[in-house]
């Protein structure tokens, strides 16, 4: 592992107890490694790594650890500052009902399959929620959403007679709030971010329903595109925070780190399993450990 | 001389970049960077087009011997399954095979062993619908292994020429659900001689170096003889797919180039190398 490297690379050098250019070049060298090899993106690595260079640069190594621990001690506090912090842990809602929250991403990601995981969360906390598929493009994707929903007993909103995306979510909203939800989830088509057309249709959705929050759902297991994908949604959308999926697989997820590093907004959830009760709070310390692997 | 050396520092740290950002995996990248410089040493080639073309070849080469085109024979049941982890275009890429072997004059049948996800029988019975393709079915619900054993017995009976299989959705670390591929795929063997003649694994272009992982233990358990690539209509590169195509022996058949029924093409190594470096 990660350790073990660093503390072969330094007992081949002269150890002063104190950490300085000369003796971390190597250990840097095979963080970078370790960073890309997880998926974090070639140009985050390169400011992150500069950045846990200057600040172990002069460090003194703890009694209690070896250099090798040292450096990956400071990597790992630093990886858990920058991906946790300040920035709500939880849904943005607020008194105005329905609470929107509107789900977006890539096709496949798990946006569906996430709307359903935040409508049990909702309700467990005791508010009434409705799901909505404005998604009327990929076969079958309304059905799978009302199979979902209607598993969970939360309501399921499918306005009759139109085939316009932002039309469906308009008048979901308002029928949310005349049957008195409180929450209501907002599931959209997966989407390339080079896609003007679907993106302005995001853009068109969010200002026919003003949301409370806004969510990137995206795969652990992406790699150096996450920062294109990233980018082009927090552009076009300034969204809130990030579902991160598939953490149940071996993915290392250093996308957690590339999203982060790109938009400024907190990873809120994960997913860890296809059925409804497989959603967690993000905890940084887990992502940084994985990461480094 | 200086000059030159200069210019090979840059070149190849742009070369490196181009490579890890397209998701060739940082320890390749840096052995094709290598070799790159070797070559820049040894023959003191210093204009960086010559090393770029040299790095395109090398690549199309490894490329090249894993294009292979699904070849089904006009006689005979053939049998596709295909797997791979949740969300990477299954369903999606066996409609759009589907429509593409029927428009050759194959007889195509699909069997919906996706018994599992919400909706997602409904989901390929609207591909069939599309392709007018016949889809045999069961209940959400049902064992996967039985839809297919109903599905072989009616493609025989209706003298079909390929039989397509969707299954559900699953991640490679998960040990149960890796074993029921592999009793889909004894109960298959037992029923048809050969049976599946192809499993092909879809693999999503924006995965990152978790794809090595899957396709490794995608093979290990059932044995991949096909892999296809999709989402290359997006800005992720793919090229996972060069390290896969060194580590393994299985061809590439087709790369999925977006959502609709047309959407699929042959896996061509030139256009792929061209698309991954301008
Ligand atoms: N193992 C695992 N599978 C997941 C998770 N989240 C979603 N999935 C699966 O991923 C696949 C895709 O999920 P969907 O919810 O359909 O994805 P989507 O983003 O709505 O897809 P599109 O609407 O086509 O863009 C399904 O097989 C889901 O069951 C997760 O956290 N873990
Ligand atoms: N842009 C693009 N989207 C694709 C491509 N192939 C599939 N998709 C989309 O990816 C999403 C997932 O496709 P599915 O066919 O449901 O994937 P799957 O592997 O069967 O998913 P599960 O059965 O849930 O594991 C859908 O929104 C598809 O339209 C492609 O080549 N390009
Ligand atoms: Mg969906
Ligand atoms: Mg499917």
């Amino acid at each position: 592992n990660l350790t073990e490297k660093l503390d072969g690379i330094f007992r081949k050098l002269k150890s002063r107890g104190r950490l300085d250019e000369e003796n971390i070049r190597e250990s840097l060298k095979e963080i970078r490694m370790a960073l890309l090899e997880a998926d974090v993106n070639f140009r985050v690595v390169k400011d992150f790594v500069e950045d846990v260079r200057s600040r172990a640069v002069g460090r003194e190594v703890l009694e209690s650890l070896t250099p090798g621990q040292q450096v990956v001690k400071i990597v790992h506090d630093r990886l858990v500052e920058l991906m946790g912090g300040e920035g709500s842990q939880w849904l943005k809602l607020v008194d105005r009902f329905p609470n929107p929250v509107m789900l977006v991403g890539l096709q496949g990601c798990g946006k569906t399959t996430s709307a359903a995981k935040l409508a049990r969360l909702t309700m467990e906390q005791g508010r009434r929620t409705a799901l909505v598929s404005t998604d009327v493009y990929r076969p079958a994707a309304i059905d799978q959403l009302r199979v979902l929903g209607e598993s969970l007993g939360a309501g399921v909103l499918q306005p009759a007679d139109t085939e316009d995306p932002v039309d469906i979510a308009r008048r979901a909203a308002a029928e949310a709030e005349s049957l008195g939800y409180e929450v209501l989830i907002l599931d959209t088509a997966g989407r390339l971010h080079v896609d003007q057309a679907m993106m302005d249709e995001l853009q068109r959705i969010k200002s026919a329903i003003n949301p409370s929050e806004i969510l990137l759902v995206a795969d652990a297991m992406t790699g150096q595109d996450a920062v294109q994908v990233a980018q082009k949604f927090n552009e076009a959308l300034a969204i809130d925070g990030v579902i991160l999926t598939k953490m149940d697989g071996d993915a290392r997820g250093g996308a957690a780190l590339s999203l982060r590093a790109v938009t400024g907004k907190p990873i809120k959830f994960v997913g860890v399993g296809e059925k409804a009760d497989a959603l967690e709070v993000f905890h940084p310390e887990r992502m940084a450990s994985r990461i480094l692997g | 001389l200086f000059g030159e050396k200069k210019i090979g520092a840059d070149l190849f740290e742009e070369l490196e970049e181009m490579l890890v950002t397209a998701d060739v995996g940082p320890a390749f990248a840096a052995e094709l960077i290598d070799e790159m410089k070797e070559i820049a040493k040894r023959s003191e080639l210093g204009s960086p087009d010559v090393l770029r073309t040299i790095l395109r070849d090398n690549i199309r080469f490894i490329l090249k011997q894993r294009e292979a085109p699904l070849d089904i024979p006009r006689d005979g049941l053939y049998t596709v399954m295909v797997v791979g982890v949740n969300g990477t275009g299954k369903t999606t890429t066996i409609g759009k095979i589907a429509n593409e072997l029927k428009s050759r004059g194959h007889s195509v049948m699909l069997a919906a062993a996706d018994t599992f996800r919400a909706a997602a029988i409904e989901q390929l019975e609207a591909w069939g619908e599309r392709a007018g393709i016949p889809v045999i079915k069961q209940k959400m619900g049902a064992d996967p292994s039985a839809v297919v054993f109903d599905a072989l017995q009616a493609a025989r009976a209706r003298e079909a020429g390929v039989l397509l299989i969707d299954t559900a959705g699953r991640l490679h670390t998960k040990v149960n659900l890796m074993e029921e591929l592999k009793k889909v795929g004894r109960i298959m063997g037992r029923e048809v001689p050969g049976a599946p003649h192809e499993v092909l694994l879809v693999l999503d272009a924006t995965t990152g170096q978790n794809a090595v992982n899957q396709a490794r233990m995608f093979n290990d358990a059932i044995g991949v003889t096909g892999l296809v690539l999709t989402k290359l209509d997006g800005t992720a590169k793919g090229g996972i797919i060069i390290r896969l195509a060194r580590e393994f022996d299985i061809p590439i058949r087709y790369i999925g180039i977006g959502e609709k029924m047309d959407d699929l093409r042959p896996f061509d190594s030139k256009e792929f190398v061209d698309a991954l470096m301008g």
